[in-house]
């Protein structure tokens, strides 16, 4: 009685009530069933120089601790159901401004829509917020991101086959640029992410896929750019920093099952339906 | 009609700065300017072709036909003008879907609308499913203020729901739709919404 039940065709997602968070996904189809929780956190950016303390900036992701990001007072959850499409609103604070997360009916992936910003710096910290995709997969330090769109190559935690690699970042040591997705398998699932945007990301935990959607730093890394990521908006001389609105797409399939969906999803989000709008008389359809 | 501009602002939206956000502020407005203007021109290359694919007997009336055809470049905050005017001036709101893949596609589409009590029809006639979906405090809010700090005027008519519907569009081809206002019942499902905060 502490749970709700979202989507209404083989793909079903279930959120606990009182915290109003994610903790089963259920594919009746497939016989897929495992716990999944999507959970929003930040890194502080390294306030530092060229000098000393290389900071966190445009070309340098240099993490300087995790911090997660806490729903502030009761969690609300507006779940919204009809014959095409289930959906599940949350805002976890001011600045995660809004997550939506949909099940499209004869879909058997969820959509997560994102609006975070702007990005609050008051306290002299620059900030890169992440998402985590959290399942109980035991994926022995793997994981898949693709090659600029293409081939999915496989990466291995704290390893490069090529050579002798000494961490000294254990987070950006370990994330890759993602364009089109990134999966974890173990020996009976695999947990595919795609995305509609360049972003970054990487697999730091066993079972787990995190994505970074957004950055906003006030120290210039010295690598060339010569100024703060730091970009505002300004309405009527009233600057605040940028909001960002995205989307990213989650599946899990039984092992040896994702790699159709990642192939023609992953075309169907790059090539979006094109609409074109224009208006008749009456409501004679013909 | 060509697409130079398209070219250039393709070339942008590959440029490695512009991928990863490694550019000057000033540079990264000149690149959405850019873009911007290369989206501008190609719309007008798509609201052509459309009008030809649509009907051909609009080839004659051609130039007509292209200012009628209307894109919404700015869906993401919940701001389409045709589809919001369309339907409270007591007209139907045409909506053209084309799929540029070569395999068919079965997806539900979403316009913003001002009205409940809609319907909506292929192209043959054929009532089609659809549902309404209750705009939320915050895309509201999303919308007012980017359309305030980016066109730089109020958003106009009170948008109500995301009207959700089925689509299913052949390879490298479109399909036509017809929404239309309908107080009847058989019309839009409106979500049923429920909220829940901590325990209750």
């Amino acid at each position: 009685d502490l749970t709700a039940e979202v989507g209404q065709g083989n793909l079903k997602l279930l959120y606990t009530t009182n915290e109003g968070k994610l903790a089963r996904y259920v594919n009746s189809r497939s016989l897929v069933e495992t716990s999944a929780q999507l959970t929003y956190s930040y890194y502080s950016g390294y306030n530092g120089t060229d000098r000393e303390n290389q900071a966190s900036g445009a070309y340098i992701f240099r993490p300087n601790g995790t911090f997660p990001i806490e729903s502030e007072g009761q969690v609300s959850l507006t779940i919204m159901r009809g014959p095409l499409v289930d959906e599940v609103h949350q805002q976890l604070n001011p600045w995660i401004y809004q997550v939506i997360t949909r099940i499209y009916k004869g879909k058997e992936h969820a959509e997560v829509e994102f609006n975070i910003g702007p990005i609050p710096v008051d306290d002299g910290v620059g900030k890169e917020i992440i998402t985590k995709i959290t399942t109980d997969m035991v994926t022995n330090k793997t994981f898949y991101t693709d090659s600029n769109g293409r081939d999915f190559i496989e990466r291995v935690r704290d390893y490069r086959e090529d050579w002798d690699l000494q961490v000294h970042q254990p987070v950006s040591g370990n994330y890759y640029p993602i364009n089109l997705g990134v999966y974890i398998k173990d020996e009976s699932t695999e947990l595919s992410v795609l995305v509609d945007r360049a972003v970054g990301g990487s697999s730091l935990v066993d079972g787990q896929i995190e994505l970074m959607l957004h950055r906003r730093l006030l120290h210039d890394d010295s690598r060339g750019v010569g100024e703060a990521l730091n970009e505002e908006v300004c309405v009527l001389d009233k600057c605040r920093g940028l909001t960002v609105q995205g989307k990213f797409y989650i599946r899990i399939d039984p092992l040896g099952d994702g790699a159709k969906w990642r192939r023609k999803f992953g075309q169907e989000i790059y090539s979006p339906l094109l609409l074109a709008f224009t208006e008749q008389d009456g409501n004679n359809w013909t | 009609l060509n697409i130079d501009a398209l070219a250039d602002a393709l070339a942008i939206a590959q440029h490695h700065d512009a991928v990863s956000g490694t550019e000057r502020e000033h540079v990264a407005a000149d690149y959405a300017k850019r873009l911007s203007i290369g989206y501008a021109e190609a719309e007008k290359v798509v609201a052509s072709s459309l009008a030809l694919l649509v009907d051909s007997r609009l080839s004659s009336r051609h130039e007509d036909a292209v200012t009628k055809f209307q894109q919404c470049p700015l869906l993401n905050i919940s701001y389409c003008p045709p589809s919001e005017a369309a339907l409270s001036n007591g007209k139907s709101l045409v909506i053209v879907v084309y799929n540029p893949l070569g395999w068919k596609r079965e997806e539900a589409i979403r316009v913003p609308v001002s009205t409940e009590g809609v319907i909506v029809h292929d192209s043959d006639g054929k009532e089609i499913e659809s549902q309404l979906l209750p705009l939320s405090n915050a895309s509201l809010s999303i919308r007012n203020y980017h359309v305030k700090a980016y066109l730089g005027r109020s958003p106009g008519e009170t948008i109500k729901y995301w009207l959700a519907f089925s689509v299913s569009v052949p390879p490298l081809g479109f399909s036509t739709y017809i929404v239309s206002t309908d107080k009847r019942a058989g019309s839009s499902t409106i979500s049923e919404v429920y909220t829940s905060e901590g325990n209750k």
